[in-house]
């Protein structure tokens, strides 16, 4: 019995189970080793973006202020060039400029657009100088009147008294305005209160009317050299200077504007040329002389009779 | 041991996703530097 008692005190279990939590124990800290390991890799990737990225915004720092710098130099080259004539910035150069640092535009295209300005304003001056032109008229001394009649129809529109000139001035514009954009200055010339000084403004875009009242005009004008008023005189001429034309119609005595003066017999040869080419071209200048020379045929053969 | 393995799973997932983020970043960042470099040159 007491083998038995004491038999039955041996632990007879197999005792499975603990080389399971051996296992479980070393797969534990199999597992937090690797997590261990990949948390440090990762944080050391980490570590070196952040460097990377650190220097890259310093390049891009460096790179952007030296691209400002230029832009700024180009900018400051480009105003000592333009600024003697024009103080006033413009529009088309900001937004090159406003481009070039926004955009990124190169400086050769904003140095281009500034060329361009440049020969755009040059080539304005010329056609506003083209198209001015000065013409005299030999008018009556009595007439007081500040009205030229070159074949055009004018509406005025003001008047005013120049530092320079007794006289005053009178300002007069197409009446086929606003489509017909010529104007046109009138006033008394300063050395021969007998001449008016027209200046013309423009060309016109449309014939001569053709309904002139040439048979009592005190003055008309003849186109010598210069740019005349009609528009196909004007069209032909290419001149840079300001054209002066002189006509006397009333007198045979010569106009005395200094700017005007013709004495050489070659020019009075071709003046009177023109004068008599442009008054044969006007059918009511041809009308009335043929009237007047059958009103004196029939005068002679009353007298005959 | 268990709560240790938790929070380093939660640790590494922070670090990835701020790799992530710092990875979009420097492309970013570099292509502004290459458009700036060919825009100079």
């Amino acid at each position: 019995m007491d083998q038995y008692s004491s038999s039955s005190l041996v632990d007879t279990s197999l005792d499975l189970t603990i080389g399971v939590t051996r296992m479980r124990v070393d797969e534990d800290s199999t597992n937090t080793n690797a997590l261990v390991d990949e948390l440090n890799r990762v944080r050391a990737e980490n570590k070196k973006l952040s460097e990377m990225l650190t220097l890259m915004c310093d390049n891009y720092n460096v790179l952007r202020k030296q691209l400002m710098e230029y832009v700024n130099k180009s900018n400051m080259a480009e105003r000592d060039q333009i600024s003697p004539p024009k103080k006033r910035k413009s529009p088309v150069r900001d937004d090159a400029i406003s481009s070039a640092v926004i955009g990124g535009v190169s400086e050769s295209s904003s140095t281009d657009q500034s060329d361009q300005y440049l020969c755009k304003k040059q080539r304005e001056k010329t056609v506003v100088k083209e198209k001015v032109s000065r013409v005299y008229y030999k008018t009556e001394a009595s007439d007081t009147t500040l009205v030229v009649k070159d074949g055009y129809q004018w509406r005025k529109y003001g008047q005013k008294v120049t530092r320079d000139n007794p006289s005053p001035r009178a300002y007069f514009k197409c009446a086929c305005a606003p489509s017909c954009s010529v104007k046109k200055k009138v006033q008394r010339s300063v050395e021969d209160q007998s001449v008016l000084v027209a200046t013309y403004e423009g060309e016109h875009n449309h014939p001569m009317p053709s309904q002139i009242d040439s048979n009592n005009g005190l003055n008309r004008y003849v186109p010598l050299g210069g740019a005349a008023p009609s528009a196909a005189a004007a069209n032909s001429s290419s001149s840079l200077a300001e054209p002066v034309t002189t006509v006397d119609l009333t007198e045979s005595k010569k106009v005395m504007s200094p700017t005007s003066r013709i004495d050489f017999p070659e020019v009075q040869k071709l003046l009177v040329e023109q004068m008599a080419s442009s008054l044969t071209k006007d059918p009511n200048f041809t009308a009335a002389l043929a009237a007047a020379v059958t009103g004196r045929l029939y005068q002679q053969n009353q007298t005959d009779k | 041991k268990e709560e240790s393995a938790n929070e380093l799973r939660e640790e590494l997932n922070r670090v990835n996703s701020e790799n992530k983020k710092l990875t979009e970043m420097l492309a970013t960042v570099w292509e502004n530097y290459y458009a700036l470099h060919h825009h100079l040159e």
